[in-house]
């Protein structure tokens, strides 16, 4: 973490705020309680407390603005620039401001921005915090969507924002957890129950708890499905997402939901067609088409569009062979090829998976192409398989990927 | 962080990322510099500083990662400030 030169703070712990203007991106009430939700963040972890007022001045004014908007740093349309806060001082010390050219949310979703999670790094400013090149904390510069139905500060924040104020008192009346948020579950699909068992179908009473994301290192940890995605490789289990990027040797964390709301959890197999910045998704006998964060109109769509007999009713794993230009699709013991350029499945297919690919074993949960080889990956092993020769050549850890 | 961009054009590059560093990393282009050299090296320190900051292959170069973090959605206070 780091602070701004001087270390300044607020010489007191009751800081006033006040919203001075609202972005028409949202209902009012949720744009006061994504800021009231980043407030609680710091004060539950310093003797702070924050106090709303609604007119006159207050320590930290917030406003929404586009481009030129008084102070020296003007705005910059879509992306780009957010949103920027003053460090703790009189007049515009404090203050937060707002790129009303974004498109500001409530939750986290693809083409927004969450505004609880913007607010809390502003804010972040506001008390006297500068930048920190922790990936992964808040008061890091970059805009990362995530999950925020729960979401906690990370341990550099914590001790940066305790340098400047210490922690909180003992006697405190505030939680010191975050107050739960709306459960979002009018936007979660309705499909999403299928992961858990009938019995605890979700009730005004129940809230929905998705599966604990598996620790890293779980050396029980099995894939849905695995996918190259623009140079990065993204590994699927249930809502979850490991992603593991060629720039940085930490493996991120995201939901599925964070990149594609409209997407269920639980993918069947995944493949990406490089040529074509193409990712596709399979889950039972539909699949989408998506690049990037956009999912392609048309979709989803049959299976059996592909040329995949009706007896077929999922597929276990894809991979994409990009010297080729072959899709493998496995199911059960048999596996097909389809031709992407031609658009259609080849003759003398299925065929068995022992017979091409000795030694795997079948069913494949997931696959993929990587180095000149593929990657079959079955419960808690992968197999690793020379693509020219279909020569198995080591058995490894499914998550020997997350440098355990 | 977001997921990863299409690529783009280099000049456009260039102007993009001395704004950035203007904007982030205290980069003062001396506009009527007589040494163009002198004013790429202390882009390249710059771009250097910024790696550094984000973790990045530190090497000066204005290489697709680096080009690629530049363009990422982000706060407007600078990073670092003299």
């Amino acid at each position: 973490y780091s602070t701004f030169p001087h270390s300044p703070t607020w010489q007191k712990e009751d800081v006033t705020y006040r919203i001075l203007n609202y972005t028409p991106d949202m209902l009012q009430a949720d744009v006061e309680e994504a800021i009231a939700r980043a407030f609680q963040l710091w004060s539950s972890v310093t003797p702070l407390k924050f106090t709303r007022v609604y007119g006159g001045q207050a320590d930290i004014m917030i406003s929404f603005a586009a481009g030129f908007h008084g102070d020296f740093y003007s705005f910059d349309g879509p992306g780009g620039t957010l949103a920027h806060a003053y460090p703790p001082s009189s007049g515009i010390g404090g203050d937060a401001h707002f790129d009303e050219d974004e498109n500001w949310t409530k939750f986290t979703t693809y083409g927004g921005y969450n505004l609880f999670l913007v607010a809390a790094h502003e804010l972040g400013h506001s008390l006297g915090l500068s930048h920190s090149n922790v990936f992964g904390a808040l008061m890091y510069p970059i805009y990362m969507a995530r999950d925020t139905r729960d979401y906690q500060l990370h341990q550099d924040d914590i001790d940066g924002i305790q340098a400047l104020y210490g922690p909180p008192r003992e006697s405190s009346t505030l939680p010191t957890k975050p107050f739960p948020t709306q459960e979002p579950t009018e936007t979660i699909p309705a499909e999403a129950p299928t992961q858990m068992s009938p019995r605890e179908e979700p009730t005004e009473t129940t809230p929905f708890k998705p599966p604990q994301r598996p620790e890293d290192c779980d050396p029980h940890l099995t894939f849905d499905a695995i996918t190259t995605l623009r140079g990065e490789t993204l590994f699927f289990k249930d809502s979850y997402v490991w992603r593991k990027s060629p720039y940085f040797s930490e493996i991120e964390h995201d939901t599925i939901f964070s990149f594609w709301p409209s997407l269920i959890a639980g993918f069947d197999a995944a493949y990406e067609v490089d040529k074509r910045d193409r990712v596709l998704f399979f889950k039972d006998d539909q699949y989408w088409a998506v690049s990037g964060y956009n999912i392609e109109p048309g979709f989803p769509k049959p299976i059996h569009s592909l040329g995949f007999p009706t007896s077929v009713r999922k597929i276990d794993a894809a991979v994409h062979d990009q010297n080729t230009k072959r899709t493998y699709f496995f199911v059960g013991h048999k596996y097909w090829s389809f031709n992407e350029n031609t658009h259609s499945m080849e003759r003398g297919y299925p065929r068995k998976i022992a017979a091409d690919f000795p030694g795997i074993g079948y069913p494949i949960d997931a696959a993929l192409q990587k180095n000149g080889y593929f990657y079959f990956f079955r419960g808690s092993n992968q197999y690793e398989v020379d693509i020219k020769r279909k020569k198995l050549i080591r058995i490894m850890k499914s998550n020997s990927w997350f440098n355990c | 962080s977001a997921l990863p961009v299409a690529p783009k054009k280099e000049k456009e590059d260039v102007q993009f990322a001395k704004k950035y560093l203007e904007n982030f990393y205290d980069f003062k282009e001396e506009k009527h510099s007589l040494f163009k050299a002198k004013d790429l090296s202390l882009m390249a320190d710059k771009i250097r500083e910024m790696q550094s900051f984000f973790g990045l292959k530190v090497t000066g170069e204005l290489n697709h990662e680096t080009m690629d973090m530049m363009k990422q959605p982000r706060c407007g206070i600078p990073d670092i400030r003299s």
